[in-house]
């Protein structure tokens, strides 16, 4: 029963604005973080591939049976979200640890020659993310203070 | 005012702002920043950039033009895809963000908030200024995205986890929330979908609606939807819906879902305001608030046959209603009038006069004041709710005829034209929610009217209006659910004697259809 | 009729609170688990 109701002159000129901003919309990643590797939109896939995310998958328990290279994947290519956080503690648990100054991960090769409350000296595994391959490290001196 | 600034302020401003940037984007470690941080200001310091208040207030407000300008330079050049182009802008402006971010939180001593805070709202505002400013100049040419991006980027920041911020989320809320208040899409029509995001944000609504104490962000984000629905309102009171205000209304829609399932509560506190809001013919916008209810209430099914409503222990409380609407009853002469009506059915001229105050103008479409009117309506019927509680009864169809309040709405539903009686029957409606007192006395008052009435055009207006509110696309509020199955199946009606119930065979079926699932 | 309300892309039978993976009001999906910002010790926002 109210009938239409013809627009007054500001509201024109509202629609007007409203109109031309419905030309350039924020997209979804506007509103997020900038993250090169973590496309915010999805990608589409073919159909058989998986489509859902497995059963308990955002557990530790689930990254514990991943390989170490893939954790070292997710650590340093899915920053700032669950998947890296879950990682990096599956890495710990495989007795990996996170060296703050280098940013990288190491692992005892051997019984530390030198252990004391500042540091530890001995052989490392360390995983060198630009050559992307686990690599040793005879003598390197190990700093509580960096450890994360 | 920047004709003012004093001489080589945009210059150092720029070297300052781009040395910034890039070392922002270069620090591959976010966690040394504090280093990186305190030599910036200290070369801020050199630069003589923090000697005073105003210098820092001219110092950002440069700077945002300075990230704004390019916003435009780098949409304007074709040369970028429109990833390159975010990306790029992104660099400057999260850049930007990042260092009041860190002025914020290392600003002023520690535990002393106001500093912190102050600098907050001073940043807030020039960036609201330049907007305001910057959509004036640009008109249809204007770009949402380096301000989105600044609003979006900054809040983010200042809700990371950290002690400190921690501390100040309410005021850090609220400053943000003035601040959209103020960029609200009446005042910046081209920001609206910016706008809409920003306020929808899942971390703003998980902040401002759950995370501070003692709800104290509702009322701040409760203007924010008003502000929305305002806006709305010219477009949306009229069916054919545009494209771009089909996009934003379908938004609001998502955002509305999301308060529903997460805070039913929230829009159960705020409902009144909204539907002064919303236009009337929003029907199914307003379903999704009406048809909330608190979590720990458990509804009855309103198709069990035999209900007791007036047995529900919840028909005894009445609902949270957070709106001063008795404010809207005005003039204070009439609010006056009213009361004394209510008290001793004096003055009789009281009635006669009602539709004067609630009609102003001959618009067709637009001829009565709906916040008074609900206003109204709401006012007498908690009223009446208090009058026959007083008496220790409980409101029924019986109990509530022959008072000054069912005067009131008798002659509301037999003085006003078409247009007037359905905003008033609409007003009623708008009370048909959850099991409350409010639910159970209006539903009994809009049964009472349909039984009592002298004309079947009044009865016919009353279903029309619960009708058009239960054909349309689930949710439906419980209320409307149990008021519509009493019309129709308790034979002291006799719905199915009016030919209006039979006017089409397809109303015929619809009619049959409902009847069917209730009966 | 108005819209189908469950066509909305939101998971309004969810038991979870919807606003935490909220998309947005113009994104007809909600975030997956990767969208979601998580709170990682600073030392591991690398860039």
């Amino acid at each position: 029963p109210l009938g239409t109701l013809p627009l007054h002159k500001d509201h024109q000129l509202q629609f007007k604005m409203m109109e031309a901003a419905y030309y350039h919309l924020p997209t979804p990643a506007d509103s997020e973080r900038l993250n090169i590797y973590l496309p915010r939109t999805p990608v589409p896939t073919p159909q058989h591939y998986p489509q859902q995310q497995l059963p308990l998958y955002d557990t530790v328990e689930f990254y514990q049976r991943l390989s170490t290279e893939t954790l070292f994947f997710v650590f340093y290519y899915m920053e700032g979200s669950k998947a890296q956080y879950l990682a990096a503690k599956a890495l710990k648990k495989q007795s990996w640890r996170f060296h703050t100054k280098y940013m990288m991960w190491f692992q005892r090769h051997e019984e530390p020659k030198i252990i004391n409350d500042d540091y530890e000296q001995g052989t490392y595994i360390y995983f060198d993310y630009e050559k992307w391959s686990q690599r040793k490290k005879e003598g390197f001196t190990f700093e509580y203070k960096y450890l994360e | 005012n920047d004709c003012d600034d004093p001489p080589g302020l945009q210059e150092k401003t720029e070297f300052l702002l781009k040395d910034w940037v890039s070392i922002y984007n270069q620090s591959n470690n976010l966690s040394r920043e504090t280093k990186i941080f305190t030599s910036f200001v200290q070369k801020m310091n050199m630069y003589g950039i923090l000697k005073t208040d105003d210098l820092i207030t001219r110092f950002f407000r440069q700077a945002t033009q300075i990230c704004i300008d390019l916003v435009y330079r780098i949409l304007n050049d074709p040369s970028n895809s429109p990833l390159q182009a975010r990306t790029k802008i992104f660099h400057w402006i999260d850049a930007f963000v990042h260092l009041i971010a860190l002025l914020v939180r290392h600003s002023g001593e520690a535990g002393n908030p106001t500093t912190k805070i102050n600098l907050l709202n001073k940043v807030l505002g020039i960036v609201l200024g330049i907007l305001l400013q910057d959509q004036e100049l640009h008109g249809t040419a204007f770009q949402q995205l380096g301000y989105h991006r600044f609003f979006v980027m900054l809040f983010l920041e200042l809700s990371s986890p950290d002690a400190v911020l921690e501390s100040l989320m309410l005021s850090i809320m609220t400053a943000f929330s003035h601040t959209y208040h103020l960029l609200n899409p009446a005042l910046a029509p081209g920001f609206c979908y910016a706008w809409l995001e920003l306020i929808s944000h899942r971390i703003f609504i998980g902040r401002i609606l759950a995370q501070i104490p003692q709800q104290k962000g509702w009322p701040l984000y409760s203007q924010l939807l008003l502000d929305l629905f305002r806006y709305l309102a010219p477009f949306l009171r009229n069916a054919e819906l545009a494209k771009p205000v089909q996009l934003l209304y379908k938004g609001t829609l998502r955002v509305l879902l999301v308060l529903l399932h997460d805070f039913p509560e929230f829009l159960c506190d705020y409902h009144f305001g909204f539907c002064d809001a919303i236009p009337p013919n929003c029907i199914q916008m307003r379903n999704i608030i009406l048809a909330a209810f608190p979590r720990n209430m458990r509804l009855p099914d309103p198709f069990t046959p035999n209900l007791k409503v007036d047995m529900l222990a919840e028909t005894a409380t009445a609902p949270k209603i957070c709106s001063n609407y008795v404010f809207n009853i005005q003039p204070a002469n009439f609010k006056k009038d009213l009361d004394s009506y209510l008290k001793a059915r004096a003055p009789v001229t009281f009635l006669s006069e009602l539709r004067s105050h609630l009609q102003i103008s001959n618009e067709p479409g637009s001829r009565y004041n709906i916040p008074l009117m609900n206003a109204l309506v709401l006012y007498v019927g908690t009223q009446a709710i208090s009058h026959i509680r007083s008496k220790n009864f409980v409101p029924n169809t019986s109990n509530i005829a022959h008072s000054a309040h069912m005067d009131i709405f008798q002659n509301l539903a037999v003085d006003l034209d078409t247009e007037g009686r359905y905003l008033f029957l609409n007003a009623i409606a708008n009370q048909l929610r959850y099991p409350n007192s409010h639910t159970h006395y209006f539903s009994c008052a809009v049964l009472h009217l349909f039984a009592e009435a002298n004309s079947e055009a009044i009865q016919e207006q009353i279903t029309r209006v619960l009708l058009e509110r239960l054909i349309v696309n689930r949710p439906h509020p419980w209320g409307l659910l149990i008021t519509f199955i009493e019309l129709i199946k308790n034979p002291i009606y006799k719905f199915w004697d009016h030919d209006f119930v039979h006017c089409a065979p397809e109303i015929s079926r619809l009619f049959e259809s409902v009847a069917r699932s209730c009966m | 009729l108005g819209n189908d309300l469950t066509g909305l892309g939101l998971n309004l039978n969810s038991q979870e609170s919807l606003h935490p993976t909220f998309a947005g009001p113009f994104a007809d999906h909600p975030c997956r688990v990767q969208d979601v910002e998580c709170n990682v010790p600073t030392e591991y926002l690398i860039n």
